[in-house]
C-alpha cells in the first residue's frame, strides 16, 4: 500500500508538527529524520520522506512531501510554480512508465494522492492562498486545513469555516469531496457523516506528550489549560486522521488515478 | 495631554481588538466608532480616531491610527510607503505650524509618539516585517509586539522573543528603549524592571467579558481553559498597557520631539 501526501502552506503553520502528530511523535523525531522535518534547517526545495506504517494490520508506505513555506518573500508572485512542477513531474514519470512497451508492473506510483493546504487562522482566506488553490484544484486532490486551531475560540472557528467555504465557492475552487461511505456497519456511516460535518477541518498538532490524571496524550500546555489533540471537542485532528488514513485513502488514490492523472495524460497526449 | 499611537502589522493580528482592550471594551464598540475599528469594512486607507480618557485623574486625548493590514497582496513591495508618508506628513504639519512667524501656542501635536508593530507568532520575523522596521526605526518610536500570544506555549514565547531580539540586533534595527524609571518609590522601580524584562511584549487582546468564580475579566474562552488578558502569568498585556499609558508616555513624547522630529526637521531644512 502506497500513499503520497503533500503539505503546502506558509511557514510556521505547524506542517512539520502535524506530520509528527499524524504518525505518533516517535516516528518523526527531527534528529532521526533530518532534512524535511527539521525546521531549523530551512528547506528551500521540495523534499520527500517515506515511512512504513502499520495501520490495522496493513502495511502502508507513506510518503510525505513537505514543501518549504510559501509566501516567505515580499514579492510572492509565482511562488506556487515549484509546487505545480513537482506535481506534474510525478504524473510525467507515471505516464512514461505506463507508456513503455516493455513496462514492469506494478508501476511505481509516486503521484501525489492528496494535497493538504494549511491555512492561517484569520479573518478570511488570503489572496495568496486563493491563487494557489486555483492553480492546484484541477491537478490534485486539494484539502484545505485550518492550522493552529487552538488560536481560535469555538465561535471564531465556526465563522472562519463558513468564510473559507464561501470564498472557495465564490472562487469556483474544487476541493476534494469526501464521498459518504457505504459501510455495512451503520455506526461507521453515522460516524463518517459526523466527521464530514466538521469540514474544513481545524486542527492542532503536537510533538509533546503530556500527562493528566494518569492519562498521557499529545497536546499543548498553556498556563490556562491543556489542548489534547486527540480530543474531538478540542480540535478536528482525529477527524482528519481518520478520514485520511482510514476511510478515504482508497478514494483519494482512485480520484487521483481516474480523474487528475487522466486529465494530465489527456492534455499531454492531445497537444 | 495628547498621545498619538499608531498600530501596524498584518491583517487579523488582533490590532482592533487590542485597541478595544487597551481602553476597556466599552469605548470601542465598532457600532459606536465605525470605520477604523470595524474590521468588517476593510479599511484601505490609514485612518485615525480619538478618544478622551481619564487615567488617574488626568485627561488624556488618545488618538489611535490603525493602518489597514499590510502584506495583504501577493506582491507587497513598498506596502510600507503609505505608513512612511503618514508619519512624515505629521512632522511636516508640525514643522509648518512651528515655523510660522505668527504662530499660535501650543502647537497642535499630531505627530506619532509611538508605533506598535504587531508581529505574527511563528519561527522568526518575516522578511516583510524586517523591511518595514528598517524603514521606520529612524522615523518613529518603534515597539515590536508579539500578537496573539495565546497561540504559543511559554517555551515557544521565550524562544520567539529571543529570536526576535536577535534579528533586530543583527539587522541593526533601533527599537524604542524603555529607560529605567527613577522613582522615589523603590517598589515602582522594581516593578518597572520586572516589566522591562518581559520585552518584547507578547500580548493577547479581547473584547469579550467573561466570568469565573464571580470575577469578571476580559479574556478568551477555549474548551480547555480561559485566557485572562489582565493576568501577567497569561500574557504581557498589562505590562504593555502600564508602560505605554502610565510610566513611559512622557518619555515617548520627549523622544519623538527631541530625536525623531529634530532628525526630520534637520533633513528637511538642510537639503
Ligand atoms: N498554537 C499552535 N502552535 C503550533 C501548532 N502546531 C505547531 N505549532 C507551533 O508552531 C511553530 C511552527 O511549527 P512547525 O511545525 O515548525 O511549522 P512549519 O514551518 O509549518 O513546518 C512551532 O513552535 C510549533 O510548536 C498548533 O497546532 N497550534
Ligand atoms: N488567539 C487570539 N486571537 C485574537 C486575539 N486578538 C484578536 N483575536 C482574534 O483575531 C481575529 C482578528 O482580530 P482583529 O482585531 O480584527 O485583527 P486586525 O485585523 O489586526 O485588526 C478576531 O477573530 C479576533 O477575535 C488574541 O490576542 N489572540
Amino acid at each position: 500500500f502506497e500513499f503520497n501526501l503533500m503539505l503546502i502552506g506558509e511557514s510556521s503553520l505547524g506542517k512539520s508538527t502535524f506530520i509528527n502528530s499524524l504518525f505518533l511523535a516517535e516516528l518523526y523525531n527531527p534528529e532521526d529524520f533530518p532534512g524535511t522535518f527539521d525546521r531549523r534547517k530551512k528547506t528551500t526545495y521540495i523534499d520527500s520522506t517515506s515511512v512504513m506504517l502499520s495501520e490495522k494490520g496493513v502495511n502502508l508506505r507513506l510518503s510525505i512531501v513537505d514543501t518549504p513555506g510559501f509566501g516567505e518573500s515580499i514579492d510572492n508572485s509565482n511562488c506556487w510554480q515549484p509546487i505545480i512542477d513537482f506535481i506534474d513531474n510525478k504524473y510525467e514519470e507515471y505516464l512514461n512508465a505506463e507508456s513503455k512497451i516493455n513496462r514492469k508492473l506494478p508501476i511505481v506510483d509516486n503521484r501525489i494522492h492528496c494535497c493538504l493546504h494549511f491555512i492561517a487562522p484569520g479573518h478570511t482566506l488570503k489572496q495568496l492562498d486563493i491563487e494557489v488553490m486555483k492553480k492546484l484544484h484541477d491537478r490534485v486532490n486539494l484539502i484545505p486545513v485550518i492550522a493552529k486551531a487552538d488560536t481560535m475560540t469555538q465561535d471564531e472557528i465556526k465563522t472562519f469555516k463558513t468564510n473559507v467555504l464561501n470564498v472557495i465557492d465564490e472562487q469556483k475552487i474544487q476541493i476534494y469531496e469526501f464521498p459518504d461511505i457505504d459501510d455495512d456497519d451503520l455506526e461507521n456511516n453515522r460516524t463518517n457523516s459526523l466527521l464530514k460535518s466538521k469540514l474544513p477541518f481545524a486542527i492542532v498538532g503536537s510533538n509533546t506528550t503530556l500527562e493528566n490524571d494518569g492519562k498521557t496524550f499529545r497536546g499543548r500546555q498553556y498556563p490556562w489549560g491543556c489542548v489534547n489533540i486527540d480530543d474531538l471537542s478540542h480540535c478536528d485532528f482525529m477527524a482528519l486522521r481518520t478520514m485520511l488514513i482510514r476511510t478515504h485513502m482508497q478514494d483519494l488514490k482512485d480520484v487521483t488515478n481516474n480523474v487528475h492523472y487522466e486529465n494530465y495524460r489527456f492534455k499531454k497526449l492531445a497537444y
